[in-house]
């Protein structure tokens, strides 16, 4: 028997809205830990991690570890049915192909019962090192995603540059170039509003800017992203989901000329 | 150009 109850409905909603551009289908793994996912997109260049712990949830009981095949794009489909304010019950039980949707309007004059069928997939974890990395930067996720869409209408790549001044996103593309550096800034009184860079190593890396802009679709999560970097690894962009979890996006760097 | 890396090039699988 598995069961989660989330008050906060939208916030699944949003959830798969910001992975089902990169992932079609994934294996949810339901433990009594909470509700997580790990997933590449289909060329292998990108993996999200996402957890939901289970102390988030109003009401989360799983008494085994399992894991349900799902297609995100149905699952998004789904989803559809639910209103922003609606609660929402996640149900499946030991042995069936399908889970249920529940969506409870808050005042309980509208239930949504909505069955999904489930899928095999055949998928293998991946070990994800922990890492120390050579630069640490948080930053407004609302101006990480400006950065990389303003960046997306000049060129194909974004080079992330840490160093002193700051951390700097330069593309250059058939029409000209480009690039926007932001300082440290955390004199704001808004701790959102900040710009916090931690520096051990200059670090210098490029990446597909059309992965980076399917991360930003998580910027509805959180006010703040956190980039990692380190040279010659994957990029780890990270949005946490209060008192939740968080969505890590890991996007392999561009190698050698 | 330089070559899209691969995440399994990164992380093996477990």
């Amino acid at each position: 028997m598995f069961e989660l109850r989330l008050v906060q409905g939208s916030l699944l909603k949003r959830v798969i809205d910001a992975i089902k551009d990169l992932v079609n289908d994934a294996n949810f793994d339901c433990s009594s830990t909470g509700f997580s996912l790990q997933a590449m997109d289909s060329s292998h260049v990108a993996l999200v991690a996402l957890l939901l712990r289970s102390e988030g949830f109003e009401h989360f009981r799983c008494d085994r570890t399992f894991s349900m095949g799902m297609s995100i794009a149905n699952m998004a489909k789904m989803l559809k049915c639910a209103s922003n304010d609606d609660i929402i019950t996640i149900k499946a039980d030991d042995g069936t192909d399908t889970v249920t949707f529940m969506f409870e309007s808050p005042s309980q004059d509208k239930i949504s019962d909505i069955e999904m069928k489930l899928m095999d997939i055949d998928s293998d974890h991946l070990g994800i090192p922990d890492a120390e990395y050579d630069a640490i930067v948080r930053m407004p996720s609302s101006e990480f995603s400006s950065i990389c869409s303003s960046l997306s209408s000049i060129g194909d790549t974004v080079t992330i540059t840490v160093s002193k001044q700051g951390v700097t996103f330069s593309t250059k593309g058939d029409i000209g170039s480009g690039n926007i550096t932001c300082r440290q800034n955390s004199s704001t009184e808004k701790p959102e509003e900040a710009t916090i860079i931690e520096m051990k190593e200059p670090v210098c890396l490029t990446f597909a800017l059309k992965y980076i802009t399917t991360f930003t679709k998580a910027t509805s999560l959180s006010s703040q992203v956190t980039i990692s970097l380190s040279s010659d690894m994957p990029v780890v962009v990270e949005y946490k989901i209060a008192e939740m979890g968080h969505v890590r996006y890991y996007l392999a760097p561009k190698i050698g000329e | 150009d330089p070559k899209q890396g691969n995440i399994l090039s990164f992380f093996k699988r477990k």
